[in-house]
């Protein structure tokens, strides 16, 4: 898993 | 973007324009749980963090600014301006019992165990039940007025049409993300004897009134 994910959603 | 998404966004930002102008428009929150409204501001304030560390789109960080502007806002009437029209005695849901779960489940469940990443998680977490103290309110007064049902109605859309955005997304972009889905159904479910008596009482023109 990415150390940060990146959430694109609101 | 998916039309689901958008016509989502669109729909929460109707709910929250709605509630900051009944009780703006009616100078009262009488019916209103200022703890539903804290926790929506914990809310945001936890997920939007990233507003200042990654820019995704205009649309992403406008949406950002103007959704956590109006939950301060709606705290500041809240408990500031119109405080004297407050119903304190009926909003007596004990929030601990939902934050100390929330943090815990953050805790243990996440996609990366990051400070960044876990408060997004609690944000997912916390806001699938941020609606109860609300919920718990009307469920004690027996009853609510009709723009609050309406501010109610908008609030439980936006997660269902999320719902068939992450439909849309896994079909189309392979997109999967377990924790929302899973918590986004938790709160469309919250909503569903809501949604019920919404269509069945409100849009046939009656009043929202519980069984007491």
């Amino acid at each position: 898993h990415a150390l940060t994910m990146s959430h694109d959603e609101l | 973007m998916n039309i689901f998404r958008l016509t989502g966004d669109l729909s929460h930002l109707a709910a929250i324009i709605i509630l900051l102008l009944k009780i703006w428009k009616t100078r009262s929150c009488a019916g209103i749980s200022g703890k539903s409204q804290i926790l929506f501001a914990l809310v945001f304030t936890t997920r939007y963090l990233d507003l200042f560390s990654s820019f995704i789109s205009l649309y992403n960080t406008v949406m950002k600014v103007i959704y956590i502007m109006c939950a301060y806002a709606t705290v500041y009437l809240i408990y500031g301006k119109f405080k004297a029209t407050y119903d304190g005695n009926h909003d007596t849901f004990r929030v601990e019992f939902l934050l100390i779960p929330v943090v815990l489940l953050a805790v243990l469940i996440n996609h990366a165990f990051a400070p960044m990443e876990i408060l997004w998680t609690f944000s997912i977490y916390l806001e699938s039940v941020a609606i109860l103290p609300q919920l718990f309110m009307i469920s004690k007064t027996g009853e609510a007025e009709t723009i609050t049902t309406h501010y109610l109605f908008f609030l439980g859309l936006y997660r269902t049409l999320y719902l068939f955005n992450w439909i849309w997304r896994f079909y189309f972009e392979g997109f999967f993300d377990l924790i929302a889905v899973v918590a986004g159904l938790v709160q469309t479910i919250l909503y569903c004897d809501f949604f019920y008596l919404y269509i069945t009482k409100v849009l046939k023109g009656k009043k929202l009134s519980l069984p007491a």
